[in-house]
């Protein structure tokens, strides 16, 4: 279980347990159930309420994101807390990881509430498409996002493996100013070896673990590039968000 | 610590999803 690729019978259990328990953790803290999934209309915003979004002066847009961003980090900072270890970890840690991946584990769990079809996410009631979020300004920006989101869905994950995989996201032992980066290596190597683990159960192959590796990168990329758009808009509007703009949302990414 | 008194709240107070 040390960086074995392949699990000793021994450690088949542990990492069965862990895949339970971080199962477990991620559907008591996903904002949205799969029976409330079920049961939204996936009903697309009309032409009248995206031209209202589109009308909206930018930094309302922008403040609306924002309180909707931080809504669902702090369900994934519950669900960080339920991670197996993550506790354990010192509090600079604990901070550092979820400063620097919450908004991963946002992006991530974005493909639960995603349409592939109509090109569409859950926003704010109903599912909206990028064209809803052009008063924002960030046009590029969240393109990308929707391209990640559809990227994502194609892998058809289970819940369990997106649990795995946020989890490895959220425990990046590679993070800037970790103090103890040995433990968090260690957690997330479990971690990984616990998605492998259940990808080969349900037969999807290293193909699987591949690409989720490389999701990697473009979550990072996607992050600072939202960081970019923010430094961006506070530079026009340093007093809306300063008051108007969530406390944890600007403790997360106000530099 | 100030700094991130937010943050450090939510990771002390022993909240669920329901209390959010």
């Amino acid at each position: 279980s040390d960086g074995d690729a392949s699990p000793t019978a021994s450690s088949v259990a542990e990492l069965d347990h862990l895949a339970h328990v971080t199962s477990r953790s991620h559907l008591e803290t996903c904002q949205y159930l799969r029976e409330e999934l079920q049961q939204m209309s996936w009903q697309n915003f009309l032409q009248d309420e995206v031209e209202s979004y589109q009308s909206k002066p930018r930094e309302g847009m922008w403040q609306l994101c924002a309180v909707k961003i931080t809504e669902a980090i702090q369900y994934v900072v519950e669900f960080a807390k339920r991670i197996d270890g993550f506790m354990d970890l010192c509090q600079n840690d604990q901070i550092v990881l979820l400063k620097a991946g919450s908004l991963e584990v946002v992006f991530v769990r974005m493909c639960r509430v995603f349409d592939s079809q109509n090109n569409t996410v859950y926003f704010d009631g109903k599912f909206a498409g990028p064209d809803v979020f052009k008063a924002l300004g960030c046009d590029d920006l969240i393109a990308s996002v929707f391209d990640f989101a559809k990227s994502l869905c194609s892998l058809h994950l289970t819940e369990d493996e997106l649990a795995l995989f946020s989890s490895f996201v959220l425990l990046s032992a590679d993070r800037t100013w970790l103090q103890d980066k040995l433990q968090v290596e260690k957690l997330q190597q479990k971690t990984h070896l616990a998605l492998q683990h259940v990808l080969q159960k349900n037969q999807r192959g290293d193909g699987v673990l591949h690409k989720l590796r490389c999701k990697v990168s473009a979550l990072r990329s996607l992050c600072s590039r939202h960081t970019e758009k923010l430094s961006a808009f506070r530079a026009v509007y340093p007093d809306v968000v300063r008051t108007h703009f969530p406390p944890l949302y600007k403790e997360l990414f106000g530099g | 610590k100030e700094k991130h008194k937010i943050l450090h709240q939510l990771l002390q107070n022993s909240t669920s999803p329901v209390d959010l």
